[in-house]
């Protein structure tokens, strides 16, 4: 079991790159948002800006939070509503640079993680499945 | 580094017991449960029948797929759809006395699993969270 190695992996080399992420802009309606998430199958993504620089988060949960009424769902606000009025801006974000160690703390509390460069600029998402697979990877090695 | 005890640690002292997983009944409309989802913030909780057996799973995305007409979504199906017709009925379940390997394996592809005894009583759920933290402790010993 070779750990020395195992902890050097950096970020960059198990994110999802920003190309193949699913994400929405931060001016957009909550009803596209809604639709980016169903269709896309994920429960949160990340928002961005038109020139890509990182925002937030979005999901389900506090898509339709927002639109729970007293006695039922109110649609029509979702036309009305801004991803910028409902998104979570305290989302921890790490570099691409950093090592497996600091990705694996990240993913603790959250199922995803930003990676975003010095400028603010999104590089990819790092997911708790890509630090399993690597982990299971290492335990059977 | 004591790794034989560390892979040692059984399914049932890591996961979360019954009594505090939120869950729904499969004869439920689909109306119960997108509240119980939006109230407890989960994305996907355990779906049982009323003696506690495990039956699926179900979560928003399914819920919001299911009611996604062709213009809008159509919320007043909520109510004449149940839990039974959309659930997830192909997930991988555990047995409490698994080791924390067969753990491992488990959440790779889903954030959680659920920990069912032989005759198919739901005992709880393993989460990507708690095998997250005990790796998490392990490498840093
Ligand atoms: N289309 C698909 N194909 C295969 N498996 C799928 C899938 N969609 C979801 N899953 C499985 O379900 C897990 C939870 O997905 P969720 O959408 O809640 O949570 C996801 C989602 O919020 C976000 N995410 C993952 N990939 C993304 C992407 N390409 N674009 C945008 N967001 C992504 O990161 C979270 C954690 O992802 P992770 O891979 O660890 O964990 C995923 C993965 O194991
Ligand atoms: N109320 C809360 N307080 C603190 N953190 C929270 C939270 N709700 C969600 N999180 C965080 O967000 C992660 C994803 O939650 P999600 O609801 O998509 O996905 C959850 C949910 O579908 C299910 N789950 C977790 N705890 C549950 C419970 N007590 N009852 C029913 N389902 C539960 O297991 C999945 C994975 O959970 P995991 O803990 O690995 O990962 C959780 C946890 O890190």
């Amino acid at each position: 079991v070779e750990s020395k190695e195992f902890t050097e992996i950096l970020a960059e080399e198990l994110m999802i790159s920003s190309e193949k992420v699913a994400h929405v802009q931060v001016g957009n309606p909550l009803e596209h948002a809604l639709l980016v998430l169903v269709k896309s199958g994920y429960s949160a993504v990340p928002v961005l800006d038109s020139t890509y620089k990182f925002k937030g988060t979005i999901g389900k949960t506090v898509i339709l939070n927002s639109i729970l009424g007293l006695e039922r769902f109110e649609m029509e606000q979702l036309s009305e509503k801004k991803v910028s009025e409902v998104m979570n801006t305290d989302i921890p974000c790490i570099n691409k640079n950093d090592d497996f160690l600091t990705c694996l703390k990240a993913v603790i509390n959250y199922p995803f993680v930003c990676v975003v460069d010095e400028d603010g600029y999104f590089d990819g998402i790092l997911t708790r499945r890509a630090i399993l697979k690597q982990l299971n990877k290492y335990l059977h090695v």
